[in-house]
C-alpha cells in the first residue's frame, strides 16, 4: 500500500458516499445518472467476486464490502425508492453500446483465459467508461448541481492518483500491470474536460455549466 | 507475468 492508492481509495469512497448523502439527504435524484450507477455495480460485482475465496486483507475486504454495498443502495434509491425524481428523460446513453464491445474486449486481450480473469478485465474495461452516461447527461442538461460535481471531482481523482500509485509500484516494486494502466488512463482522460470546467469555474464558487 | 496476478487493489 502507498499513499497514492489510499488516497485514491479514500477519494473513490468519499465520492461514493457524496452521491448518496446527497440522493438521501435531497430525496432527490435529479441530475444523476442511474445508468453510470449501474455499470459501476456491474464493474464492483464483478471485479470483486474472488472476495470470499481471496484474502488479502481486512482493508481489503471492508473497502470492496463497502463499495459494493454502497453502490447497490444507491442503485436501489434512485430506482426503486425515489424514482420518481429520476431523471429519466436526460439519462438516454444507451449503456449496450458499452457494455456489449467491453464484453468483447475482455474475451480478447486478458492475462489469463480464466473466469474470473476475464470478468476482472470486463471490470476493469468496463469502469474506465462507466462515467459516459453521466457526463452524457450533464451535456444534455447543460449543468450539474455543485454537489454532483463534487462527486465527480472525488471519483475522477481516484483513478488520476492510481496512475501515480502504479507509477509508485512499478518503480519500487516492479509492479506493472498494462490491462490497469491503460484503462485507468482512458479513463482519467474522460474527466479532462470536467476537471477544466470544475477547476475553472466551481473551485471559484460558480455554478459547473457547460458551454451552450 | 508483469501482474502476479493476485489482485491486491480495489
Amino acid at each position: 500500500m502507498n499513499i497514492f492508492r489510499l488516497v485514491g481509495d479514500l477519494s473513490h469512497l468519499l465520492a461514493i458516499f457524496v452521491l448518496l448523502l446527497k440522493i438521501w439527504k435531497s430525496r432527490s435524484c435529479a441530475g444523476v445518472s442511474g445508468k453510470s450507477q449501474i455499470l459501476f455495480a456491474l464493474v464492483f460485482i464483478t471485479r470483486y467476486l474472488d472476495l470470499f475465496t481471496n484474502f488479502i486483507s481486512v482493508y481489503n475486504s471492508l473497502m470492496k464490502v463497502i463499495f459494493i454495498a454502497s453502490t447497490v443502495a444507491t442503485v436501489y434509491l434512485m430506482y426503486i425508492k425515489f424514482k420518481a425524481t429520476y431523471d429519466s428523460n436526460h439519462d438516454t446513453f444507451r449503456i449496450e453500446f458499452l457494455v456489449v464491445p467491453v464484453g468483447g474486449l475482455a474475451f480478447l486481450v486478458n492475462h489469463d483465459f480464466t473466469p474470473l480473469e476475464i470478468l476482472w478485465t470486463f471490470s476493469i474495461y468496463l469502469e474506465s467508461v462507466a462515467i459516459l452516461p453521466q457526463l452524457f447527461m450533464i451535456s444534455k442538461t447543460g449543468e450539474a448541481e455543485t454537489i454532483t460535481s463534487h462527486y465527480l471531482f472525488a471519483l475522477g481523482s481516484y483513478r488520476a492518483l492510481y496512475l501515480l500509485n502504479w507509477i509508485y509500484r512499478y518503480y519500487f516494486e516492479g509492479y506493472f500491470d498494462l490491462i490497469a494502466v491503460v484503462a485507468g488512463c482512458v479513463q482519467t482522460i474522460l474527466y479532462c474536460d470536467f476537471f477544466y470546467l470544475y477547476i475553472t469555474k466551481v473551485m471559484w464558487g460558480k455554478k459547473l455549466s457547460l458551454p451552450a | 507475468k508483469e501482474s502476479d496476478g493476485l489482485k491486491d487493489e480495489l
